[in-house]
């Protein structure tokens, strides 16, 4: 185990507890800045970690998530980077900066850790939960399916040997529910972002219906923006738009509950496809993935900063 | 643990809104245990499914007799795996 998160090999992809370790690292060497919150627990108990960077009491938030499935590695490993780049930059990077001298960052890195777990021992190629199905063989929801916005419709199954199985209820999946719970009991986030990978997209909703979202204009112009940002590094290009214009009609969807609860900038990505790998994109693609990334959120933090609501 | 010895990811390219029904068709069959990695919703976005060794001929003849284009983008899932797990271990060894 590395001593310190200079260490610690970002270019790598790690397990749940290495991950953890990282966390604990970085709170233990900025502990007026980073926390870890412990939001819940996960069906076979381990803890939900979010990190949370701070630099004074009583602020709006910003919550960033990433491997809300479990088999797509590159996103955690994009969130450690994201971690460490946020410890780095602040006092150094104006922009950065100044968002966090108004805003608290919560980083929830592994947002599945059962399925990650599973993915690391069992089957690397799994993506639900890990709760069993009352009267089914077949194990797990698709978390992405188990919010209560459209929960049920289109676009999801009510079959648990489905991939895409939405859960015998909105939020029964305990990894979704201490996300819920926490976003109405901080009750002033400002900004929601949930990253999965692969197919090179930024969206927002909605995904349950086709009614565009009442802030679609703007929505759309500031995605805009953050796929032009992210593009500007490595050349990546991102399709962006509403999740059902874009992709497909998918009912239960985390940015859409986030948005019908008032986060008005609550965006989904997809992040770098290099039409290779899929699933099993090469540790040396996370660092690329990390930076490009990064450009995009910043891009979104610093429009939520500057325009208040 | 699950290995994947065999499985091969196949980049679909659909070209219409009827090879998109017949992928939808295809991806209805369950006894050929295919795993959609990105569903075929039109035929902007490409499809990859990774189909397990067992399945391999059943669907190269569906894509071949309907003419749908498609590419290796994976020749042998496990083969990737290993490799990721001896990055891993690398990794952690140095």
């Amino acid at each position: 185990q590395p001593r310190t998160t200079d260490g610690y090999d970002y270019a790598s992809y790690h397990t749940f507890s290495e991950i953890t370790s990282f966390m604990d690292m970085l709170v233990q060497e900025k502990p007026n800045f980073v926390s870890k919150l412990v939001i819940g627990k996960s069906y076979e108990g381990r803890p939900l970690n979010v990190l949370k960077f701070s630099t004074g009491a009583n602020r709006p938030g910003i919550w960033i998530d990433t491997g809300i499935h479990a088999r797509e590695w590159v996103t955690p490993a994009s969130g450690t980077w994201f971690a460490k780049k946020i410890v780095s930059d602040y006092g150094h990077d104006t922009v950065l900066t100044a968002i966090l001298d108004k805003f608290d960052i919560f980083l929830e890195i592994v947002t599945n850790p059962d399925g990650f777990h599973f993915t690391h021992t069992s089957n690397r190629m799994w993506r639900k939960t890990r709760k069993p199905n009352d009267g089914s063989i077949c194990v797990g929801v698709d978390a992405n399916r188990n919010w209560d916005a459209g929960f049920g419709g289109a676009g999801s199954s009510n079959n648990p040997c489905s991939e895409t199985y939405r859960g015998p209820s909105a939020h029964s999946e305990p990894e979704v529910k201490a996300i819920v719970d926490f976003v109405k009991s901080h009750g002033n986030l400002k900004a929601f972002v949930s990253i999965h990978s692969y197919s090179q997209m930024l969206l927002y909703p909605y995904g349950y219906t086709r009614t565009p979202c009442k802030d679609q204009a703007e929505l759309d112009e500031l995605a805009k923006k953050a796929v032009t940002d992210l593009k500007s590094l490595y050349g990546t290009n991102y399709k962006y738009g509403s999740i059902i214009n874009v992709i497909y009609q998918a009912s239960g969807g985390t940015i859409d509950w986030t948005y019908n609860q008032g986060i008005k900038y609550s965006y989904t990505f997809e992040l770098r496809d290099t039409g290779r790998y899929g699933f099993m994109l090469p540790a040396n693609q996370i660092i690329p993935t990390a930076e490009e990334t990064w450009l995009a959120l910043m891009a979104i933090m610093e429009h939520t900063k500057n325009n208040p609501y | 643990k699950e290995t994947f010895e065999g499985h091969q990811v196949l980049r679909i390219i659909p070209i219409s809104e009827v090879q998109i029904n017949l992928l939808k068709e295809l991806s209805k069959q369950d006894h050929l245990l295919l795993d959609f990695w990105t569903e075929p919703i039109h035929d902007s976005l490409a499809v990859d499914v990774r189909v397990p060794f067992h399945s391999l001929q059943a669907v190269r003849a569906f894509l071949g007799y309907h003419e749908i284009h498609y590419e290796i983008m994976i020749h042998d899932l496990q083969d990737l795996m290993d490799e990721e797990q001896r990055e891993m271990m690398k990794s952690r060894a140095s």
